[in-house]
């Protein structure tokens, strides 16, 4: 019965020619009791390891690599090293500071609360999107900082560094000690500082590493190109997001 | 004569086909294609749109057979049943392997989250 009322189907976001369910399905959902079925729902949701069933509000707001992840996954092309993946949008830090210049620097934050405490951080990587082409081919770098704390000036250690040699990429930094601490407690969190450094002063700009949205960019272009911290973590209930595959033996011909 | 090889020719049918039904019933598993939407999910989960998850159903008769999975204690307790079918009932139809699914969602801070969750799948069933 709730599938007829349900924001997705109304919407259509996704093309689905397979039968609507019979009336006769939808009379037996009925008939049945209300409470049994919220219990059933219930001992579902805490099998899959969540408190609530969730409304979500942000229906179109799925970043491109999640899909990527999780169709690897599906045609059994990738393996990762956790059970869970999340991924995260930033948040600009608003504090102003001398030591930041916008056309170099940039500070972002990630609300990483919804962690479970009981998972455990597996890995994280901040990916950035580089557009060599927007930009003259002198090599730069980009350094991830971690905000240690923000008492008498900023206070920050260098995470992870990468050097933007090619035409169009991601760019995949390693923060894993960073979202490890920052999951002990909000109040560790201070967020991170990207700097890009070059040899030469007047080519360094943000423009063609995608850390802030273009005027004229829309809301979807933005979410195509935007920073995404994605994390792996283990809640200790399951196998790696990875397909087993039967072992290839010594050689070929042996695994034949 | 001609009755007596009706009544063989009749008894023979009647054997094939309680055998036949026999092997119908036989604990296997059966198609059960859970869909998202039946269950009014499809508002959070983002892929997939529902997966092939199975269930086993059928008779673990006497003698069982080895594809049937069976464990040692179940071929003992079918044995039992079939010699006194009031002391102990039949071994039970049920998964005997099982594999995980992945599903893309958006948890309930709207964030997006990609899960591997074991035993969704039902890929073998047997008499336990």
């Amino acid at each position: 019965a709730s599938s007829t009322s349900s924001p997705a189907s109304s919407s259509g976001r996704r093309s689905d020619t397979r039968p609507q369910p019979t009336a006769s399905s939808a009379r037996s959902y009925n008939s049945r009791d209300a409470s049994t079925i919220r219990a059933v729902e219930a001992n579902l949701l805490r099998i899959l390891g969540l408190k609530s069933r969730p409304r979500p509000v942000g229906r179109g707001d799925i970043p491109p690599y999640m899909l990527e992840l999780y169709q690897g996954h599906s045609s059994g092309q990738s393996s990762l090293p956790a059970n869970t993946v999340r991924s995260f949008h930033h948040y600009d830090h608003h504090a102003v500071s001398n030591d930041c210049d916008p056309k170099t620097c940039i500070r972002m934050s990630f609300n990483i609360t919804n962690i479970p405490e009981t998972d455990v951080v597996a890995d994280a990587k901040l990916r950035i999107l580089v557009n060599r082409r927007a930009a003259p081919r002198v090599p730069q770098r980009v350094e991830i900082h971690e905000i240690m704390s923000y008492n008498d000036g900023v206070i920050s250690r260098l995470v992870d560094s990468a050097t933007t040699d090619v035409e169009e990429s991601w760019l995949s930094f390693d923060v894993q000690p960073a979202v490890v601490k920052w999951k002990r407690g909000a109040r560790f969190n201070h967020g991170l500082e990207i700097r890009l450094v070059s040899s030469s002063p007047n080519v360094s700009s943000t423009e063609h590493v995608r850390l802030r949205r273009a005027a004229d960019q829309t809301e979807k272009q933005w979410l195509m190109e935007r920073p995404l911290l994605i994390t792996y973590t283990d809640d200790g209930r399951g196998q790696p997001v990875s397909r087993t595959k039967r072992s290839t033996g010594t050689s070929k011909k042996t695994a034949r | 004569d001609t009755k007596a090889r009706r009544d063989r020719r009749n008894r023979k049918k009647k054997q094939r086909k309680s055998k036949r039904k026999g092997d119908r019933n036989q604990c296997r598993r059966h198609r059960l294609y859970v869909d998202f939407r039946d269950v009014g999910w499809n508002d959070w989960i983002v892929a997939p749109e529902g997966y092939n998850a199975y269930y086993c159903d059928g008779e673990c008769n006497f003698p069982l057979a080895n594809h049937q999975n069976s464990t040692n204690h179940a071929i003992v307790q079918t044995l039992v049943n079939s010699v006194n079918p009031r002391a102990v009932p039949k071994a039970c139809c049920v998964p005997t392997e099982l594999s995980s699914i992945s599903m893309l969602y958006l948890d309930e801070w709207d964030k997006v989250v990609l899960k591997n969750y074991q035993d969704m799948v039902v890929e073998a069933c047997g008499c336990r």
